[in-house]
C-alpha cells in the first residue's frame, strides 16, 4: 500500500 | 497490504469476537478484566481520531469502526450488564491502570512524529496499547486458573501482536521508506509482555491440558 501522511495500520 | 497485516487484523478480530461470544454465551466476563477492556476502549478512541479527516480504504474506516464499537459495547456490558457485572471479578482486577493512562499521555507528548493534536494521540495510543493488557494478565495471574474462551482470547490477542511484527520485517525490507520505530518498537513491548502467558498457553496445549498459570 501507499503511505503518504496518516497511519495506514489499525 | 501484505498477508502478515491481513492475518494480524483478522486473529485481532477473533480475539473480540471470541470475547464477546464468551460474555452472551455464558453471560459471565469471569477472568476478564474490566481495566484492560477500559484501556482497549480508550486506545481506539484515541488512535482513531483520523477517521473522518483521513481516508485510507474502506476496510481501514469498517475495521476501526467494528474496533471502537465493539470495545465500547464491551466495557458497556461488563459495567451495565445486571448478569455479566455479577461475575466480574472486582477484587482480583486491582491494578492502578489510571497510572498506565498518565504515563503513556506524558510519555506521548514527549515522543512523537509530529507535535500536533491527532499525532499525539496516535502515539499515545500506541503506547497504552503496548500496556493495556498487564492488567488482564495480572488478573489471569492472580486467579490462578485460566477457562477456555478467555485463555484462546489472549491467545488470539498475542497472536495479532506477533503477526504485526512480521507485517513490520515484511514491510521493512519490501517498502522503500518504511521507519515507523514508534509502532514498532512499541509493539515489541506489547509482544514481548505475552511471553509468559505464551509459554504456559502452549505447556498446556500440548499437555492437552487446562491453562494454569502458576502465582
Amino acid at each position: 500500500g501507499s503511505e503518504p501522511e496518516g497511519h495506514d495500520e489499525l | 497490504m501484505n498477508a502478515f497485516r491481513l492475518a494480524g487484523d483478522i486473529t485481532h478480530l477473533i480475539s473480540i469476537l471470541v470475547l464477546l461470544l464468551k460474555i452472551y454465551a455464558t453471560k459471565s466476563c469471569s477472568g476478564i478484566s474490566l481495566k484492560t477492556q477500559e484501556l482497549y476502549a480508550v486506545v481506539f478512541l484515541a488512535r482513531y481520531l483520523d477517521l473522518f479527516t483521513d481516508f485510507i480504504s474502506v476496510y481501514n474506516s469498517v475495521m476501526k469502526v467494528v474496533f471502537i464499537l465493539s470495545s465500547v459495547a464491551i466495557v458497556w456490558c461488563m459495567r451495565r450488564h445486571r448478569a455479566v457485572k455479577r461475575s466480574y471479578d472486582k477484587e482480583l482486577d486491582t491494578f492502578r491502570h489510571y497510572y498506565l493512562v498518565g504515563a503513556c499521555f506524558v510519555f506521548a507528548l514527549l515522543v512523537h512524529e509530529k507535535f500536533t493534536f491527532q499525532e499525539v494521540f496516535w502515539a499515545f495510543s500506541i503506547y497504552l496499547e503496548a500496556v493495556a493488557i498487564i492488567p488482564q494478565l495480572v488478573l489471569l495471574q492472580r486467579s490462578g486458573n485460566v477457562d477456555n474462551l478467555t485463555g484462546q482470547y489472549v491467545f488470539f490477542l498475542g497472536a495479532y501482536r506477533a503477526l504485526y511484527i512480521l507485517n513490520w520485517i515484511y514491510r521493512y525490507f519490501t517498502e522503500a521508506k518504511f521507519s515507523r520505530w514508534i509502532a514498532c518498537i512499541s509493539g515489541l513491548v506489547q509482544t514481548a509482555l505475552y511471553a509468559d502467558f505464551f509459554y504456559y498457553y502452549f505447556l498446556s496445549w500440548k499437555n492437552n491440558a487446562k491453562l494454569n498459570l502458576p502465582a
